[in-house]
């Protein structure tokens, strides 16, 4: 473990904290693409399916931090798709996420380290991940503003992975660790957040709310 | 704690 994938994980950890605080607090998930959570809930389940296949003993933090992924991301799904429906943006969130899930599928089938079950579900989990953050971004596109709470949430989720990178580039300079396929996923992903970084660091950070277009 | 090759990150 080093220091950047440690702030990589607690990042991730409070983009999920925010967004269920907000959706909580404000009993409202507008803004929010219920899309988008579904698909971090397929990347979950389907990247630490070893939880549900062998007994899970809680010896260590790594098990630990899996099933609160899994288990905030299900229930903030919940929250969007059944207790506070009434507030989902369904309109706006248009994007199709089967246009996401199929190219992602079929790509974990062509490009992987080992054809095998697991090994499949973890890098398709890794490829949706990299794009699952587009119906999100597309809403508030659509919309044309963000909440700042919800710009907090989306700089928490993509600084995650932007940190993962450092990680990975230390890895690879002290242990010579490389896993390739994660690490194109995660520059792919973390591109994808380069215009709203930009517009949050311009804008929210001095205090006004994100408009577009820009 | 992972066998060689496993992914050993979240």
């Amino acid at each position: 473990m080093n220091i950047f994938r440690l702030f990589g994980d607690l990042s991730h950890l409070a983009a999920i904290a925010i967004l269920l605080l907000k959706i909580w607090k404000t009993r409202s998930c507008a803004g929010v693409s219920g899309k988008t959570q579904l698909l971090f809930a397929v990347c979950f389940i389907t990247r630490y399916i070893d939880l549900f296949l062998h007994f899970v003993s809680l010896y260590n933090t790594e098990k630990v931090m899996k099933l609160i992924y899994i288990s905030a991301s299900v229930f903030t799904c919940y929250l969007i798709f059944f207790k506070f429906k009434a507030t989902y943006d369904g309109n706006h969130d248009s994007m199709r996420a089967e246009f996401l899930i199929v190219p992602a599928a079929g790509l974990a089938c062509l490009i992987n380290t080992k054809f095998d079950a697991i090994e499949i579900l973890w890098t398709f989990s890794i490829y949706l991940e990299a794009v699952a953050i587009l119906p999100q971004l597309f809403l508030i596109s659509k919309t044309g503003e963000a909440e700042t709470i919800t710009s907090h949430y989306l700089f928490a989720q993509g600084s995650y992975r932007a940190l993962y990178i450092l990680n990975w580039i230390y890895r690879y300079h002290y242990e010579s660790h490389v896993d390739t396929i994660a690490i194109v996923a995660g520059v792919v992903q973390t591109i994808l957040y380069c215009d709203f970084f930009y517009l949050y660091i311009t804008k929210v950070v001095k205090g006004q709310k994100i408009v577009l277009p820009a | 704690s992972f066998p060689k090759g496993e992914h050993d990150e979240l």
